[in-house]
């Protein structure tokens, strides 16, 4: 997966992501793509929740699939979750809730649907509640606000939070992550990170926009084998933009 | 072919996409219905997707190791159970896409914490 959060040079606030998943779960040979992904493709959706008729937030999921990995309240807040792999990993969690030991942690999924739920949550508090919540796996909550500078990659183990890189850091106007903590190198054959930074900076603050972040996401390797859709959101507006995503070969398996 | 030579370049005219290939439909999911009707609707319209993916990972494990037949009849028989454990309102939503579409709960259970599964 790779998100990006960010703003253009009159501060508007986006939020974009691909995501990408199925690795090793079979090839599909005529394709040329990874089966799993070639067959949930065709289950996404953007789903609308209201409550009395009105809008409450956004998201973009697989049909059968209720928390959220993508999302955006309008005005509010938005976040996406991308993967992130550690020694003490999902597994020790999950035991701990199938053996009734520990069940006073979250599942990453269902917590980000948790805060879209909550009438009472801004940017702020939601990354108060990423923050402070003690979940089953460790993940990355890639979050943003409508207000100049509201946006954030939450690094997360099981018990704690890791680490919270926020936007305006060193002078940035975007971050950018993939699958690996932001203080370090990803795996040589896995850099998706130098070309989306690459990108982001070639684009520019001035041409932050729905148009250019979707060009970035769609730049290869960025843009893989893995990648089932790019999801744009813009916060101020709670403008929602999904589009399902191929690779055409050649292109990276991951 | 996947891994042969491609020129790394920042795209410039991608946006927006063909429609035919890119297109994602926008449903609604009422939260004023009880947790189990909410995604009936939705649901019974993807059932056979739905029904293929779950078919396929089933098959893809058994492909890999005939002795994985055993883990699909536990997620399958007990694996449903969990359902119950978990949060509001989210067990009764996936208990309503079950039933709505006639795949075993356990499966679906599965489905919904892939993403702690595939931490492993």
């Amino acid at each position: 997966c790779t998100s990006i959060v960010g703003e253009d040079s009159k501060g508007n606030m986006y939020h974009a992501r691909n995501l990408d998943f199925g690795l090793f779960l079979g090839w599909d040979v005529q394709n040329d793509t990874w089966m799993v992904s070639q067959l949930l493709r065709p289950l996404i959706i953007n789903v609308n929740y209201t409550k009395g008729g009105q809008l409450q937030y956004k998201t973009v999921t697989f049909v059968g699939f209720v928390g959220v990995i993508t999302g955006i309240k309008p005005n509010s807040f938005s976040i996406s979750i991308n993967e992130r792999f550690g020694a003490n990993g999902g597994y020790i969690g999950l035991f701990e809730w199938f053996l009734n030991i520990n069940r006073n942690q979250a599942w990453t999924t269902f917590l980000a649907r948790d805060v879209f739920e909550n009438d009472n949550m801004d940017f702020d508090g939601v990354i108060k509640t990423l923050t402070n919540t003690p979940i089953i796996a460790p993940v990355y909550y890639i979050v943003a606000g409508p207000e100049k500078l509201q946006g954030a990659v939450v690094t997360r183990d099981r018990a704690k939070t890791v680490d919270v890189w926020t936007l305006g850091t060193n002078d940035t106007w975007f971050l950018a992550e993939t699958n690996y903590d932001h203080w370090k190198k990803p795996l040589i054959v896995d850099d998706r990170i130098t070309p989306c930074n690459r990108c982001m900076n070639k684009l520019g603050h001035e041409k932050m926009s729905f148009e250019g972040l979707f060009n970035v996401l769609s730049s290869k390797p960025v843009l893989n084998k893995l990648t089932v859709y790019t999801a744009l959101m813009e916060l101020k507006t709670g403008k929602l933009e999904t589009y399902i995503q191929y690779c055409p070969t050649p292109c990276d398996p991951f | 072919s996947v891994l042969a030579k491609y020129e790394e370049i920042c795209e410039q005219a991608k946006y927006p996409p063909d429609p035919k290939t890119s297109f994602v439909p926008t449903y609604v999911v009422n939260l004023d219905l009880p947790p189990s009707q909410r995604w009936v609707e939705i649901s019974k319209i993807y059932q056979k997707p739905l029904a293929a993916l779950v078919t396929y990972i089933k098959e893809f494990a058994l492909e890999f190791s005939p002795k994985l037949q055993k883990i699909i009849d536990l997620i399958d028989n007990k694996l449903g159970k969990l359902a119950d454990s978990l949060p509001a309102p989210y067990g009764e939503e996936i208990k309503g896409i079950a039933n709505a579409t006639n795949i075993e709960l356990g499966e679906l259970v599965l489905y919904n914490i892939f993403y702690e599964v595939f931490t492993l």
